[in-house]
């Protein structure tokens, strides 16, 4: 009883977020004192049927914290990739920037999670945006040691250029 | 970064420790 909706979507309890949702529908979209949404928090954490329950009674997808931190990048961050297919599929902006200039794929890339990656480009992240401080997706991959990473990226620019 | 439920999640700074391009 103590936990709000956005630390019981963060634990993954379907059943309890919904028990607060029916008490109070406001809380769908609520933002916590930096602007997180329950659905961002989950996101977060990757729980996945939670942000699934949030998305179906309507939360919104799109919404952006204080700094720009949605749930698109939250989830990349976390290599959470059965969530990110579900944001993508609700037309979320792809290369959403927050604080620092980090993308998606920029946080995919630094959390090392391939899958995302690859997700992420076959939906057409952009490789150009950099952060900041001037990586992108590639330079990141190759300053962080990620090969792998590195490699599924330079593919895909070879695959872009190929006349094929 | 460490989640916590005791705190918003954060998204860590994209180039920490690296040097700047």
């Amino acid at each position: 009883d103590c936990l709000s909706i956005h630390q019981l979507a963060a634990q993954g309890d379907v059943c309890q977020v919904a028990v607060h949702l029916n008490k109070d529908c406001s809380l769908l979209n609520k933002q916590d004192d930096r602007g997180f949404t329950p659905l961002m928090w989950a996101a977060a954490f990757g729980e996945k049927a939670v942000v699934d329950y949030l998305l179906a009674e309507g939360a919104d997808p799109k919404t952006v914290a204080w700094e720009r931190e949605s749930a698109l990048t939250l989830a990349s961050m976390g290599g959470f990739v059965d969530i990110v297919k579900s944001l993508l599929a609700l037309g979320v902006d792809i290369n959403t920037y927050d604080w620092n200039g980090g993308t998606p794929i920029l946080y995919a890339v630094r959390g090392n999670h391939i899958q995302c990656v690859q997700e992420l480009l076959d939906r057409g992240a952009d490789l150009t945006i950099e952060s900041d401080s001037g990586y992108s997706p590639t330079a990141l991959a190759v300053a962080l040691g990620h090969k792998k990473i590195q490699k599924v990226l330079e593919e895909h620019v070879l695959q872009l250029y190929s006349p094929d | 970064s460490q989640l916590s439920l005791y705190c918003s999640p954060s998204l860590p700074n994209i180039t920490l420790g690296l040097p700047a391009t």
